[in-house]
């Protein structure tokens, strides 16, 4: 039985030799991880969505990755994290963005998917509904790590143009 | 932002996107990944692609499934939708790339943009990691 994986921890414009080494150790480990738990789920015959949620699950753990723990901060500086899913077989889809307190919002995206008529909630209607499925939740401040903060620091104090910092920072 | 695609045993395809938006991101500020046929799209009649770059370029070419459309429309196969769309984008000013896997098997990445970081892994042994 024949299976295929591919992921992604995000594009930035540092190209690869420019990256300190323990930046791109840390970020061939979390893809490495990505990608057995994803294989492990598809090699045991599990399905397509199976995989993706498992794999992606591990990079939003993972604070190297602009993805639940370890996301970009806003502004105002707080995380708000967006995600989304989707399943070939029956074109369902779930999306979820600005959600503050669900660990893995990949999973909340899917709850949309699986749990609701909807295909998108937002903000405060997201929380609330991930609250509802008794997805697991963590305070805000589980997503913060000091050096997005310092980003956010950087681009308030040189007035960057939000492009510049993101794609500096990926 | 992370993204994965995937094709099981069965033919079905999926995709998944997952970010933390724009660093310093006002008003509610909502780019690609959570818009389903910009940042992410799978249809088993073509295939699942998860995107990453500059939202707003993503979201009005309607990336993900642009690519899904041109390889159920026009017969594409996966690498020839993806890099064309891509070029597409690079045109209106955008940068990024995409992940992208077909019910057939095949696995591919377009993008253009350095410090692209990619994995793949295959029922037939392939396992890759690798920071562009």
């Amino acid at each position: 039985k024949s299976w295929t994986l591919v992921i992604h921890g995000g594009a930035g414009s540092m190209a690869r030799d420019k990256l300190a080494p323990e930046q791109d150790s840390a970020a061939r480990a979390g893809l490495t991880k990505a990608l057995e738990a994803g294989s492990t789920v598809l090699e045991k015959g599990g399905s397509a969505m199976d995989a993706v949620s498992a794999a992606i699950m591990v990079l939003e753990d993972d604070e190297h990755f602009n993805a639940g723990r370890g996301a970009v901060f806003t502004y105002k500086g707080v995380n708000e994290l967006d995600a989304s899913i989707m399943d070939g077989k029956t074109l369902g889809a779930g999306a979820v963005t600005g959600a503050r307190y669900t660990k893995n919002p990949i999973l909340l995206a899917r709850a949309v998917m699986e749990k609701s008529p909807h295909v998108m909630l937002s903000r405060e209607g997201a929380d609330e509904f991930s609250r509802e499925q008794g997805l697991e939740q963590v305070s805000p401040d589980y997503f913060a790590t000091p050096e997005r903060w310092r980003q956010l620091e950087e681009l308030k104090a040189k007035k960057l143009g939000w492009y510049d910092v993101d794609l500096k920072y990926g | 932002t992370v993204g994965a695609v995937a094709v099981d045993s069965e033919g079905n395809v999926a995709a998944g996107t997952s970010t933390g938006g724009l660093t310093g991101k006002r008003w509610g500020r909502i780019g690609d990944s959570p818009v389903i046929g910009a940042g992410n799209y799978a249809d088993n009649r073509a295939c699942g692609v998860s995107a990453t770059g500059a939202g707003e370029f993503f979201i009005r070419l309607g990336v993900a499934h642009e690519i899904c459309a041109r390889m159920r429309m026009l017969g594409e196969d996966a690498k020839t939708a993806s890099d064309h769309v891509i070029k597409e984008l690079g045109l209106l000013g955008g940068t990024g790339g995409v992940i992208v896997t077909a019910p057939d098997g095949t696995a591919t990445f377009a993008f253009n943009t350095p410090g692209m970081y990619r994995g793949k892994a295959t029922s037939k042994g392939d396992r890759m990691v690798a920071i562009y």
